[in-house]
């Protein structure tokens, strides 16, 4: 059933992980996994692919990887 | 598993790279 889910991969879920903190692409994966949300790998990369390139995040480099973040 | 995570983040890295 869909309440088997307790994480629900939604652009204001990313949008609130990234206005707290820059992030990146596997940090976001880690609060999004499979299990948790119910969804397959492909969907969840598919998914998380669409939200960032609508919320088209600051981009900045820590420690040689890219992080995405927003500002309110 | 680790090596699905990594697999994960590259498709979803080669798929914004291409995008901005």
């Amino acid at each position: 059933t869909p309440s088997a889910s307790d994480v629900q991969l939604t652009e204001e879920a990313v949008r609130r992980y990234l206005i707290r903190k820059p992030m990146t692409t596997k940090d976001l994966l880690k609060k999004f996994q499979t299990k948790r949300t119910g969804l397959s790998s492909d969907q969840t990369v598919n998914v998380l692919a669409q939200i960032l390139k609508k919320l088209n995040p600051e981009r900045k480099n820590i420690n040689d990887k890219m992080h995405f973040y927003l500002t309110e | 598993s680790s090596s699905e995570a990594d697999e994960m983040a590259a498709a979803l890295d080669a798929e914004l790279n291409s995008f901005m």
